[in-house]
Formats: structure tokens, sequence, C-alpha cells
């Protein structure tokens, strides 16, 4: 993984940048709260200022005076299926992006923002067709939940299929990615005296889910595994806050591949690190399950390590199956008692048939169980794919973040004008690109993400490629 | 306030202020130094011990930071980190230049002691938490 | 472009950066006038 640090003067800009918006954002909310200005955000109503108030006006000081100068390039409407390019639904606004209105015409354009790693985003071809066919049999939703009304035969059939491709022993399949985490980690982790290890950069759905379970957290640098060692040892040494008895059980909580950073996760020593000091390993593959080892099988395969050393394997079908929802697979026994105790399989209604007929077509194209061997072409170009655009980008004297291997590929921008700059730029371009800022990033890293997919040819990287080089250029983008 | 280049950036953001405050015609030196504490003091003050929560939404941790300054929030309260210690250095450093440059004058002497008691009073482990 | 972009005036409406410029002029005028009586 390759973290390059920013040069000073691009850190020290970045701040005087926030500095300027800060100074800028007080202005503006001292005109609202004078009435010069008309304020447009939700603002308590006169006649209710002796309850207690709805808004926290400060806490919304930056979606009100810097997300909404950039709010244009954020969640654009696009119009068509995610696959190599899409249409994007034009907007325009008149007052300072506080309202957007479509212009009702469109733009066609490649499409580097949608995760579609094997390129299974496709409203025709073999899965489309045996969706709607499940669409057909069973319709579209489920109105109950799995431990009631809502077990399908598909659904068993999905956790089967899921099982067999990791190579565990069962799964059990949800109609969210979210959920997965933040559902079934109470689940695992329920009562007093348990402790998670947790990477600093780990999803919101994980950090709510250890944050439900009433366990002591632990925060631990990005991928760094002295410091898990560390921080382990102390716990195991120190047992218990107060009562100094040992922990009753400690989860250690990882991602394969971690979408911001593009990084892919040292798995061979956390699985030593869990064997040696006896604590369970939680593993989301939500970017890496399909995206990563020779034949998809992800991070596990990658690093040629047995699946059943993890001790949960978690996952989603949304960004390598063009399906949505989530799984977690393991031992028989460890999902009989998520499929009796989570609050997903209790509450949630189940995913609906034809996205799991979607998975499971697209999980069968991959093992090559179709009869052909598209999955492997699919996973081959997405390797490809990934390699070529990132080095094209190193070469060019971009600031890069993360593996080689990992089909999403950073571009360090930190200023925040950039990003809308470069947002706007290459959508002129016909590109659509992805812009993350704080607080999805840290503060001074803000950047664009590209997801690489199976479906984008040579040509059309090659295009996107010189697009960014002069956008890049104009923008004093290359800073490494 | 752990991220790379903060300091420096902090740093030129009081030379900055000085450097403005100075550049005004009827100013003279001590009565700009003195200003340059004062300013920074008070801005420290609102900032670290008076604004309470974070200016976006922290919708993972239930809320629980809107209760806190930011200065109970950096490291999520650990005390004696390098940036709290920083933190802490920085008015007192302000505070001798600007002595140095007032020429020890008492009615200076007294303006910038107090202002630097404001911010440095809140900064105390033993403060932590307390209203 | 590039002098908008590394001050983040870019994100600034035109007329919030009349103003920084005007605030800008008037500190750059203050220091010239304050450095030329101090020489």
């Amino acid at each position: 993984d390759s973290f390059e640090p920013a040069p000073r003067v691009v850190v020290f800009l970045t701040y005087l940048g926030y500095g300027i918006l800060m100074l800028f954002g007080y202005f503006r909310d001292f005109l609202r709260k004078s009435g010069v200005e008309t304020t447009h955000s939700a603002i308590e109503r006169k006649n209710m200022k002796d309850f207690v108030p709805l808004y926290q006006s400060f806490e919304s000081f930056y979606k009100r005076n810097i997300y909404m100068r950039l709010r244009d390039c954020l969640n654009r409407p696009i119009c068509s299926v995610p696959s190599a390019e899409f249409d994007i639904s034009e907007r325009v606004s008149d007052d300072g992006n506080w309202h957007l209105r479509l212009t009702g015409k469109t733009r066609r354009c490649v499409n580097l923002g949608s995760y579609n790693y094997l390129g299974f985003a496709e409203n025709k071809g073999p899965c489309a067709d045996a969706a709607a066919e499940a669409l057909q049999q069973y319709g579209a939703g489920v109105c109950s939940t799995r431990q009631e009304l809502g077990n399908y035969k598909i659904h068993e059939e999905l956790e089967e299929t899921t099982a067999r491709f990791l190579g565990v022993e069962d799964a059990v399949t949800f109609g969210m990615g979210f959920a997965t985490n933040s559902m079934n980690i109470p689940a695992l982790m329920g009562g007093k005296g348990c402790l998670i290890l947790s990477d600093e950069l780990n999803h919101a759905s994980l950090v709510l889910g250890a944050r439900l379970c009433s366990t002591v957290i632990k925060v631990f640098k990005h991928n760094d595994i002295e410091d898990v060692e560390r921080k382990l040892r102390e716990a195991i040494i120190n047992g218990q806050p107060r009562r100094q008895r040992a922990w009753r059980k400690i989860l250690i909580i990882v991602e394969g591949i971690y979408s911001m950073e593009g990084s892919i996760i040292k798995l061979p020593d956390f699985i030593r690190l869990k064997k040696k000091y006896g604590a369970y390993l939680y593993l989301d593959e939500a970017h890496s399950v399909g995206a990563l080892g020779e034949t998809g099988r992800g991070v596990t395969e990658y690093w040629g390590v047995d699946p059943r050393d993890v001790d949960i394997m978690m996952g989603t079908f949304t960004k390598s199956f063009g399906a949505a929802g989530g799984y977690i697979a393991g031992s028989k026994r460890l999902i009989n008692h998520l499929r009796a105790y989570s609050h997903s399989t209790t509450y949630a209604c189940s995913m609906s048939a034809p996205v799991a007929q979607q998975v499971i077509s697209s999980m069968k194209i991959i093992m090559g169980e179709d009869g052909t061997n598209r999955g492997q072409l699919r996973i081959k170009q997405l390797a490809a794919n990934s390699k070529y655009f990132r080095q094209r980008l190193v070469e060019m004297g971009f600031m890069v973040y993360g593996n080689d291997d990992s089909p999403i590929v950073p571009l360090l921008m930190y200023m925040v004008p950039k990003i809308a700059a470069f947002s706007r730029e290459m959508y002129e371009q016909n590109v659509g690109v992805v812009v993350v800022g704080y607080p999805a990033t840290p503060l001074t890293e803000t950047r664009a993400r590209f997801c690489l997919s199976a479906a984008h040819t040579r040509e059309m990287l090659d295009k996107v490629l010189d697009d960014i080089s002069d956008v890049g250029d104009r923008l004093q983008l290359k800073y490494s | 306030l752990n991220s790379r280049g903060i300091w420096l950036s902090y740093v030129i953001a009081v030379t900055i202020l000085h450097l403005v405050l100075l550049s005004i015609p009827f100013l003279n030196v001590a009565q700009a130094w003195t200003l340059t504490n004062v300013v920074h003091n008070i801005g420290n003050y609102i900032f670290l011990h008076m604004l309470k929560g974070t200016p976006w939404e922290t919708n993972w941790d239930q809320g629980k930071s809107r209760l806190l300054t930011h200065w109970e929030q950096i490291d999520f309260g650990e005390q004696f980190t390098t940036t709290r210690k920083f933190l802490f250095l920085a008015p007192v450093i302000l505070f001798i230049l600007a002595s140095f440059y007032t020429k020890y004058d008492p009615l200076h002497f007294i303006i910038n002691l107090s202002t630097m008691l404001l911010v440095l009073i809140p900064k105390l482990p033993q403060l932590h938490g307390v209203r | 472009y590039r002098y908008l972009l590394v001050t983040a005036l870019y994100m600034l409406q035109p007329w919030e950066r009349h103003l920084f410029h005007s605030c800008l002029a008037v500190v750059l005028a203050m220091s010239v006038y304050s450095t030329s009586v101090f020489f």
C-alpha cells in the first residue's frame, strides 16, 4: 500500500482554504441571522422556541457553508443502469445550490464512480433474464422476516451458493449491506466483558454495529499490525476496566479492501495474531469479495489463506454482483446462532427474490457453473484495468493511495475547491467521477475515488486518463 | 488537530493575524502585540472551550460529542497528548512575546495575563468535563 | 483560476470574492503605508 504524504505547502494551503471558507461561513450565518439573507435550511418555528430545539445549528455549519457550495457535484442523479457508461441528469440551481432542478437533459458519461467491479450491473444478459423470471415467480417484495413467512427456497439456494462460493460451512444473507454489519455485531458481541478492536478507518456500519453493543471498543491505526498487537497485549494483560477480570470475548474487526484508501488488509498477520492471542476475527469483504483473488473469492484467496481461519466472513452483494444486500458466512454453529438471534432475521424483511436471483446467477457465472469462462474473463479484465489505470496515474505524477491490486483508485486533491472543480471539469469531458471530502475522509485528504470495472474497455480508460491528465495540469493536481 | 501540517498552519495563521494588526497605521508595536494576544486568546477560548459539538453531523456516536467542547473531544478525551501540549504552550509563548514587546508595561501585562489565564485554566486536566 | 482554487475563493460567490479582495486590498494598503512610515 502506498500512502505518500502531502507536501507541507499543500497542507497549509488546504487549511488556509478551510479558514477562509469558515470566515465566510460565519459571515453568511450572521447575514442569515440578521435577516439580510434568506435562510433556506430548516429552522425552528417562532412559536416553538420554548421547546427543545430540533436543529443543532452549529452541527449543520459545515453543511450550510461548505457542503452546499459544492453540492452540485455530489449525489448526481443517474437515469440508466450504472454500467461502464451511464446517463447523468443535468441539474441547475439559481440560489447557490440550495435548490437544484433538473433541466430534463441527460449526458452520456463514462462511469468511474459506481461500484460495478465485475460489470454485472447490466439490464440485459443471463442475470437480468433470470432476475426477471424470479420477479414473475416470486413477486418484488418479501413482506415478512426470515423467521416468519419470508423464508423462500431462493433464499436457501442463495445461502448454499454463497457458502460454496466462499468455501465455508454455511452462510446467512440479509437484504441490506449496511444492516449486515450493524445488526449482527450486536448479536455476536452481546453482554458485558467483551472487547472489540476496530480499525480506525472502518466503515460507518461497523462502527455503528460495534457501538450498538455494550462492549469496550479500542481503535487501532489503519492496517498497523504492531499497533493491534500492542493493544491486544495490553487488553489481555490489564483485563476488563476496574475489575481486571479476563475478557470473555475479543473480536478484531477489519475490512478486506478499504474503499476510501484503496488499501488491502494484511490478512495473514491478523490470522497469526488471532491464533496467538485467542481472539476472533471479523472480516468485512464488502469490496473485496468478487474483486480480488484468482477466481474472485476475495481477500482470503488473494493471500492464499484458508477461509475457515477467519471466524466471521462478511461481505455484500452490491459491488461485485450487481445486486444488493449482504451475507455472513462461517461455521454452521455461528450461522445457526445468527439465524436465531440476529436483529435482521427477526425484524427486517427478507431480501427481494429478483435480487437474490441476480446474486445467484452472477455468482454461478463467476464460479464457471454456467459452462462458460466469462466469469474468469471478467476477473482478469478487472485486475488488468485496475493495474493499468493506477500505474498510468502514478506515471502522470498524481498522488494515488492504496494497493496496486485494488479496483479502487483514490486520487488525492487535498484542497476542497479542487474536488469541486475536478468533478465539474470531468463532467464537461463526459466522465462521471466521485469526489469525496470530510467527514468521509480526513479533513485535509479530499480525493476523487475511481472505481474500475471489468466492463471498461481499454479505449475508454485511455480516453479517461487523457482527460484526467489535462484537467490535472489545469488544476495543478500532480503533486507527486 | 493531529494531522500533518496543522501546527505549521496554526503558527502561520497567528503570524498573519499579527502582521495584519501591525499594518494598522494608528497602532504601535506594543498595542499590536497585545491585540494579537487578546484576539488569539479570545478566538482560542471560543473555538476550544465555548463551542460544543462538531460543525458536521456525527451520526455514528449517537450525539455523544454534542455535549463536549472541542478541547474535550481532542484525542477522545485522553490527557497530556502532544496536541494538547502544543495548544497549551501556544498562549504561553504568545504571552511571553507580548510581554517582551510591550516592555513589561503594567497595563499591557494585566490584559495579557488575564486573557492567557482565560485560555489556560479550562485546559487543566482537573477541569475536563467540568461545567 | 488556479489562484481561486488554491485560496478556496473558487467556492465563494462573486460578491463574496469582491468582499475578500477589498479586505485584502485594505490590509495591503495599510501594510504599505505602515512600512513606508516605519522606514
